[in-house]
Order: structure tokens, then C-alpha cells, then sequence
């Protein structure tokens, strides 16, 4: 694993975070429920929680799809190329590239050549949005690099390392990471501790 | 495009050409060739950290270019040959994240392994 320069992270005081959609992408409920389960794999080994919210411009986490130049001095490429791309804390900016052929859910074997899942690259960019950079280890969520019809949504050792040098474990150990299709939302589970502190 | 499972996505999305697919005409060139093409895959590999920003790359196989390979290739746990082989071809036309694999040359993602310069030098040792 790596980190970026600097090492930057969310400040110690900041350990709950919250995330919206950018409104110029009206997103199903499903499609939120891929960045929900996302965010959850992060939040099973680490202190940090995450929760949806609707105000885009107040949000820790800033997430949209744009396609070509987007005002940030890296615009995307149209299909294919780069994907995406998210910046370090504590930014919160998370961008996905529109062009793309992003697929929620169903068996990516029987996809067309440039289906890519979307789980796939929102678990790397959350990385990247927490403060990991690339990794050489090839079966780590933060392997640059991921082939069309391709799903690969757990962390690995690598990430798990990297990012706990960083935060700290989960204070209830290493929780078991979402599974699909349909697990509670990060939200739902907050929910669950009458006000307390929102903790997996 | 967002499609909620595989047999939603329509036939006339299927389409696989992207800007990267050029790199693979510039198999085989070796250090010292001059080849279109070549100016494209320095600016790909600046995008991504491996070269110094420059006005303008030339279509030279140069030094630099050779070593920002070796990186490269060290990275991505291929053989470190510095050349445009076919395994080097085929991961630099893999999709990707447009995150920087170098940034500001202070952030590596395989900053603890040797680079591709001194992974090339032969140690002998006697007995």
C-alpha cells in the first residue's frame, strides 16, 4: 500500500462522515445502495463511519458522474481509459466518469466487453477519498488497474494494513464486509443505536 | 450510462475502442527508434506520474522514456525490460483509475521494491 504525499488523512475529530450525489445525477435507489455497500467495506475495519445526506454542497464526500472535461483539470476520456478518479482527504471529491457502461449488478461474465462494475471502482476511490494511493499488490482493491466484466469488491490484506496505519482498526475488531445484493445500508444501521455515536 | 444488471445494457454500447488501443501499433520499438505514437505514450505515462511534464514529447524512444518503463513494469510486477513488450502493452491498455501512481516523485505505489534501474543490475557474490 501507499499513501499520498504528506500522508493526508480526515482530521481525528472527523471520524463520522457524510456523503451525496451530485443533483444533475438523479441515481436509483439501488445504484445508492452500491455506494452504500462501498462505503461499508471501508467502515468494517476501520472507526470511520459514513451516512448519506442530501445536501451535495454541505457533504463531506461529493460524489458524481461527469462526463469529458468536468472543471477539475482532468477530464475523462469517454469510454474506457480512466474511469474515475477521487481525491485525497480532505477533499471529498469522488468522480466517475459518465461515458462508461457501469453495471450494478447481474453475472459481468455474460457482459458486454466494456461493462465495468461499479462497486468495483467505488471501493478503490473511497480508498483514494480515506488516503490510500496505488498498491502493487495485484489482488488489493488499490491495484490501479481493473479489467472490463470484472468484479473484485474486498479488501485485501494489503488494503487493510494500509488503511488501518492510517485510522486505526474498527473498535469492534474486523467486521464482515456487506454482502450482495441487497445488505443493510450504512444508514440503516446507524440507525439502529438510538442516537448514539453511528458505528457500525 | 448506468445500467442496473448486464442484459440491460444495449448492443450499440458494446464497444471496447478507446484512446489507449493506439499503444499497441508501438509493440517491439526499442530505444533509439523514432515511431508515431510514441509522444502519445509519454504524455500517457506523465498523466500517471511516470515522466516529468515536458511542452512537448517527441516520438523518440529515449532514455527517459526507457526508464519510466522500468518503473512502470516494477510497478505492475512485469518484467522489468524497459522495452514495449506484450505484457507492458496489455496493462497499459487495461481500464484504470486516473489517479497518479507516482505523485510529486515523493508517493510510489511500489516504493518499497527497487525500480526497474537497480532491479537490472547483476550482484555476484564470491564463496
Amino acid at each position: 500500500y501507499s499513501f499520498f504525499p504528506g500522508r493526508p488523512t480526515w482530521p481525528s475529530h472527523r471520524r463520522h462522515l457524510t456523503y451525496a450525489f451530485a443533483p444533475e445525477n438523479p441515481l436509483s435507489d439501488e445504484v445508492k445502495g452500491v455506494f452504500a455497500r462501498a462505503f461499508a467495506r471501508w467502515a468494517a475495519v476501520t472507526p470511520l463511519t459514513f451516512s448519506p445526506v442530501e445536501s451535495f454542497r454541505t457533504a463531506d464526500i461529493r460524489i458524481g458522474f461527469y462526463a469529458g472535461d468536468h472543471g477539475d483539470g482532468e477530464p475523462f476520456d469517454g469510454v474506457l481509459g480512466t474511469l474515475a478518479h477521487a481525491f485525497s482527504p480532505p477533499s471529498g471529491h469522488f468522480h466517475l466518469d459518465g461515458d462508461e457502461s457501469w453495471v450494478v449488478s447481474g453475472d459481468l461474465r455474460s457482459a458486454p466487453m466494456a461493462a465495468i462494475d461499479l462497486e468495483s471502482v467505488a471501493v478503490h476511490e473511497i480508498g483514494h477519498l480515506l488516503g490510500l494511493g496505488h498498491s502493487s499488490v495485484e489482488e488489493s482493491i488499490m491495484f490501479p488497474t481493473i479489467t472490463s466484466r470484472t468484479r473484485k469488491v474486498d479488501l485485501a490484506a494489503d488494503d487493510i494494513n494500509g488503511i488501518q496505519e492510517l485510522y486505526g482498526g474498527n473498535p469492534d475488531g474486523n467486521l464482515t464486509p456487506p454482502s450482495t445484493p441487497s445488505p443493510p445500508s450504512v444508514q440503516e444501521r446507524d440507525m439502529s443505536r438510538n442516537g448514539a455515536a453511528p458505528r457500525l | 450510462h448506468i445500467f442496473p444488471n448486464v442484459s440491460s445494457i444495449p448492443s450499440w454500447l458494446n464497444k471496447t475502442n478507446c484512446a489507449w488501443n493506439q499503444f499497441q501499433k508501438l509493440k517491439g520499438c526499442r530505444p533509439g527508434d523514432r515511431l508515431n505514437g510514441l509522444s502519445n505514450l509519454k504524455t500517457y505515462l506523465k498523466q500517471f506520474g511516470y515522466i516529468p511534464p515536458s511542452p512537448n514529447f517527441t516520438d523518440l524512444f529515449d532514455p527517459l522514456l526507457q526508464s519510466a518503463l522500468q518503473t512502470y513494469q516494477t510497478n505492475f510486477n512485469l518484467n522489468v525490460t524497459g522495452l514495449l513488450d506484450d505484457q507492458t502493452l496489455a496493462q497499459i491498455q487495461l481500464p484504470r483509475c486516473g489517479i497518479p501512481d507516482i505523485i510529486n516523485n515523493s508517493s510510489s505505489m511500489n516504493s518499497g521494491k527497487p525500480t526497474g534501474h537497480s532491479a537490472t543490475h547483476f550482484h555476484s557474490v564470491s564463496h
